[in-house]
């Protein structure tokens, strides 16, 4: 583990009241590994060393700490601070409000949807309409209606309409007309380098008018993450970032990457394929998984 | 004496970088550059597109595993599995392989195995509607090996050429579902000898490192006997599969491009190398 590779790097450590330079370096190499391992960005690595070793350099040992444990310490505070720095609520004021989930293909859209769904009727008690605006993949409304269905959720199809922004059009009509809290719509998978496809999720915000914009990303996603995400951030305003499948061993290093650049928060995760699998982020928990 | 030649370190940490940014992970990715570092002083050449050239070789050699001798069906259907986690591109790339043996004159069909996923089935019956090919389906929640089952059953007294089975995403962590896997596969050898004869891990390209400990457990419990890289169509290079491939002996055999039934690319370690060093 991390911490015993550091117990190594401070053995030598001897009689010195302060982390010295030499014994912080040699820790940040092992850190530096343990974050890449963890699928961390490598610039976003880079940046996150220089922030520990900055606070690091010249700390005075405690007595109650080892020196590695200290610097483990540091380093698990300052991973705590950026993954949870940005946190806030889910912008639910307007009525409806409508939250809008976008990423790569096979991420988890449309489980999150119903997901995100569930979780505000029975926690936040809201009237919540979900929207499956998803023309491109086979069988993909059937999925959602079916999640719906199978979870008491209130979904709408709009009859005859094939075209995203015309699905998107109709159900906020329809949610307004109800007196609906929410609208969640779930939208195709997509390359950020799929110009017409970006151009059409472009459009589908453009006539929503979203109160969030959630970038749903699979946890054992890699160093593509912040590829991919900076390019949907350029097109659309991104709110928050949904995490997948980190209920499998992923270190979830996607989480850090995507606190860092894109600067929004990683609002929930996926823990398993039900639909109830499903929590708020944690970003102490998400600091000692990605450290292995 | 000629004097030895070093590569530019620079240069190198650059390599190391990309290729870090490939996916190959921290541990593979100095193991290269090493590699290169020990080749390049032996050619006495500091030659920056030499260094390039020598990487790609090296990463051309790592993949270029000879694929184990085909198990043949005995005269029966073949039988493909198609295995790996959520999202990763199965049902599409068994659309794709059941496109391509369509077309070149095989009879198909599919099995639809994954009764779990909500709409699972319906979307292999709108690729199977699409490409004309037959599915053998239960209701959904019924259980998987029942589906293969039936499917073995239907192959043989169709004599179909080729039996392609889908089936759910889990993730390698999940033991019950890892068991289900190997059930199924001994379901499949029960009824046709030697299936399933081929066992292919869908590994999606935005993978991390974590691509490693999937391959390692599908290998345990299902067997594969080659991998699939899908959506290299996006930005992601995919370069876990080295550490994969040099650990499980296990070819990658397709590539998949895109979401229709013809973007599917036999794998060339060539371009994959030339791809990840530049
Ligand atoms: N184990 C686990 N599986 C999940 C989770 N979230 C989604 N999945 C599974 O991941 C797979 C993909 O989920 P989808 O909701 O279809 O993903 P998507 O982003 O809508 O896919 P596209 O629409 O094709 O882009 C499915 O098998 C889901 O059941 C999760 O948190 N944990
Ligand atoms: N761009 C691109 N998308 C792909 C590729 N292969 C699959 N996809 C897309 O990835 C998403 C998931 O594909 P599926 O075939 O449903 O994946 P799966 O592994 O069967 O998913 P589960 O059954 O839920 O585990 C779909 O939107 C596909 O169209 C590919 O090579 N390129
Ligand atoms: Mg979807
Ligand atoms: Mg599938």
């Amino acid at each position: 583990s991390l911490s015993d590779r550091l117990q190594r790097v401070f053995k030598e450590l001897r009689g010195e009241g302060h982390l010295t330079e030499f014994h912080v370096d040699e820790a940040l190499k092992e850190i530096r590994v343990a974050l890449l391992e963890a699928d961390v960005h490598l610039q976003v690595v880079k940046d996150f060393i220089a922030a520990v070793r900055e606070r690091a350099v010249g700390q005075e040992v405690l007595t109650s700490f080892s020196p590695a444990q200290q610097v483990v310490k540091i380093v698990q505070d300052e991973l705590t601070r950026v993954l949870g720095g940005k946190a806030e609520p889910l912008a639910l004021k307007k009525r409806p409000a409508v939250i809008l989930l976008v990423g790569l293909q096979g991420s988890g859209k449309t489980t999150s949807a119903a997901k995100l769904a569930l979780h505000l009727k029975t926690v936040l008690k809201k009237q919540v309409l979900l929207v499956p605006a998803d023309v491109h993949r086979p069988a993909a409304t059937e999925q959602l209606l079916t999640l719906a269905k199978e979870n008491g959720l209130m979904a709408f199809n709009p009859k005859g309409e094939t075209d995203a922004v015309a699905r998107v059009k109709a159900a906020v009509k329809e949610a307004k007309l109800f007196g609906y809290d929410v609208t969640i719509v779930d939208t195709a998978g997509r390359l950020h380098v799929d110009l017409a496809l970006m151009d059409e999720v472009a459009r589908i915000a453009e006539a929503a008018s979203p109160d969030e914009v959630l970038f749903v990303a699979d946890a054992m996603t890699g160093q593509d993450v912040v590829t991919s995400a900076s390019a949907f951030q350029a097109r659309l305003p991104l709110t928050g970032v949904i995490l997948t499948k980190t209920d499998g061993d992923a270190r979830g290093g996607a989480a850090l990457s995507l606190s860092t650049v894109v600067g929004r928060p990683v609002k929930f995760v996926g823990i398993g394929e039900k639909v109830k699998e499903f929590e708020p982020f944690h970003p102490d928990r998400a600091a000692s998984r990605i450290l292995g | 004496v000629k004097a030895r030649v070093s590569a530019d370190p620079k240069a190198l940490e650059a390599l190391e970088e990309a290729l870090i940014g490939g996916d190959v992970g921290p541990a593979t990715a100095s193991e290269l550059v090493e590699a290169v570092r020990q080749e390049v002083g032996r050619k006495g050449s500091a030659d920056e597109g030499l260094v390039r050239r020598v990487l790609r070789e090296e990463i051309e050699r790592r993949l270029s595993v000879p694929a184990p001798a085909p198990a043949t069906a005995s005269g029966g259907p073949r039988v493909l599995m198609m295995v790996g986690v959520n999202g990763s591109g199965k049902t599409t790339t068994a659309a794709k392989l059941a496109a391509r043996a369509s077309v070149a004159g095989r009879s198909v069909i599919l099995a639809a195995a994954d009764t779990f996923r909500a709409a699972a089935i319906e979307q292999l019956e709108v690729w199977a509607g699409r490409l004309g090919i037959p599915v053998i389906k239960h209701r959904p929640g019924a259980d998987p090996a029942a589906v293969v089952h039936d499917a073995c059953t239907a192959a043989k007294a169709r004599s179909a050429d080729l039996l392609i089975i889908d089936t759910a995403g889990r993730l390698q962590t999940k033991h019950n579902l890892m068991e289900e896997l190997s059930k199924i596969r001994r379901i499949a050898g029960r009824e046709i000898p030697g299936a399933p004869h081929e066992v292919l891990l869908v590994l999606d390209a935005v993978s991390g490192l974590n691509g490693l400990s999937q391959a390692r457990e599908f290998t345990k419990s299902s067997g594969v006997t080659g991998l699939v890289l899908t959506k290299m169509d996006g930005t992601a290079k995919g370069g876990v599969i080295l550490a994969i491939v040099r650990e499980l002996k296990v070819p990658v055999k397709y590539v998949g491009v895109g979401e229709t039934a013809e973007d599917l690319l036999d794998f060339d370690a060539g371009a994959f190398a030339e791809a990840i060093v530049n």
